[in-house]
């Protein structure tokens, strides 16, 4: 009665019935205890340009109480899951599907007077990545990352230790030991970073209340039809051996990026073709 | 070849470093969607003449559903009985994937080109998702089925009564003790 276990022949996850989150996840025959949340950053001079983090203090996570129901089907599972008011998503496994599919809903999120908010997704493992990190360079080879790290010059990073380890993340972002590896693969171009070994956490959504000054004159804060904006969209998860090739993850691009296109029409005639 | 045109000159503008990032002002934004809406549109009367001599849907309408991203589609929502989805495959090789198809809570069957019944199931639509203000509420489910397409595929979509069909879905867990039911 503590857990709740959905699988595919490929894929196995095992929620919390407490807590209602995900705590673990094995494929590729690799078994890993991986939590994953939403977090909240509090800001007041970030903009359309930068992320600034108000507080470091303020970073919120949902741990506890989220509603779930999981729908069975023979051929998809998924685990419908709401964290809040304007945080929802799915986590779907398909039959004969190396990865798992989170699908996010975020939105309208809601602001201060004087403070924005920006919604991230966290995946928390035991992955014991001693501070590295890999993210894309432009949908195309990883760059290693390492927290607190430049390449060239000592950074200082005590004002905004969160966003000076932000990265764009445009197509994947990853982190292993010697034994485990864990990819995130998402559907648009977004903020990144590792904060503490084994956890990766991409920024979702955002909405601010002033502009930054460097530029667009707004600040960001989109609306359509008077309403605040609200986003869908999705992330793909790859668990596997650290020795395994990434072939995994370029196949999942591939159909993360180039899916099937639909056209409908109404079938007049017989129901099956010549 | 002037929709074609008017697309790529739509694309073109899209290349602007605001347009990528999302720095760009809010009248902007609004204007890109609506030059990259009309491009669209004029993209899928390209494609549609395209598929009408490609496949055996001489008179196929072919129509794009542009808002499956919120999980509705005009074309299905007052039933989608006696429907053909032509699948183009972008890849440069077969592929298997899964699609999903706004539909009413009913049963259905999905035939493929040869008329062999391919498996599907009908999900639910989150809560949150139907709830979202300016969505049509007619359709609360979507129809998913795994189409393995070479270039170009189509499935055929029925609408059968419920011994015919077995797509329905176990629910194997309830919301939590004291949490607001929202299924």
């Amino acid at each position: 009665d503590e857990e709740t276990v959905v699988q595919t022949s490929l894929i196995k996850l095992v929620l919390d019935n407490k807590t209602g989150l995900l705590k673990r996840v094995e494929m590729n025959g690799v078994s890993e205890n991986i939590e994953q949340s939403y977090g909240l950053y509090r800001t007041y001079d970030s903009g359309a340009y930068v992320f600034r983090q108000y507080n470091q203090g303020d970073f919120v996570i949902q741990k506890d109480g989220v509603e779930f129901t999981v729908y069975d089907g023979a051929l998809v599972k998924e685990v419908h899951q709401r964290f809040s008011d304007y945080i929802s998503q799915v986590i779907r496994i398909s039959e004969d599907k190396p990865y798992v599919e989170f699908e996010w809903l975020v939105g309208p999120i809601p602001v201060e007077e004087d403070f924005g908010t920006e919604v991230v997704t966290v995946f928390s493992s035991e992955i014991a990545s001693d501070g590295v990190f890999y993210t894309d360079s432009n949908g195309r080879e990883l760059i290693r990352r390492e927290k607190d790290k430049r390449e060239d010059f000592s950074p200082e990073l005590a004002v905004q230790p969160t966003s000076g380890n932000y990265y764009p993340i445009t197509s994947r972002i990853a982190l292993q030991d010697s034994k485990k590896r864990l990819a995130l693969l998402n559907d648009r171009a977004q903020g990144g970073s590792s904060m503490k070994d084994g956890q990766i956490e991409l920024m979702l959504h955002r909405r601010l209340v002033r502009d930054d000054g460097y530029g667009v004159g707004e600040a960001l804060n989109e609306q359509k039809y008077g309403q605040p904006m609200i986003a869908r969209g999705k992330l793909f998860l790859i668990l596997n051996a650290a020795d395994e090739s990434t072939s995994a993850e370029r196949e999942a691009e591939k159909e993360f990026h180039l899916p099937l296109w639909k056209f409908f029409s109404r079938n007049t005639g017989s129901t099956t073709a010549a | 070849k002037e929709d074609l045109e008017y697309l790529r000159e739509i694309m073109g503008v899209m290349q602007h470093h605001d347009a990528i990032t999302g720095t760009e002002k809010q009248h902007v934004s609004d204007d890109y969607d609506r030059i990259l809406y009309d491009a669209i549109l004029g993209g899928v009367k390209t494609a549609g003449a395209a598929l009408r001599k490609l496949t055996n849907l001489p008179n196929g309408e072919f129509e794009s559903c542009l808002r499956l991203n919120i999980s509705e589609c005009a074309f299905t929502k007052d039933g989608a009985d006696n429907v053909v989805v032509t699948l183009y495959n972008p890849l440069a090789h077969t592929t298997k994937q899964y699609v999903r198809v706004p539909v009413r809570n009913e049963n259905y069957q999905v035939t493929d080109e040869k008329g062999r019944v391919v498996a599907s199931e009908v999900v639910p639509v989150p809560a949150e998702v139907l709830a979202l203000e300016f969505r049509d509420s007619s359709t609360q489910h979507e129809l998913v089925f795994k189409a393995s397409v070479d270039k170009i595929g189509s499935y055929y979509i029925k609408k059968v009564d419920g011994k015919e069909s077995s797509n329905g879905v176990r629910i194997i867990s309830q919301p939590k003790q004291n949490a607001e039911t929202y299924d």
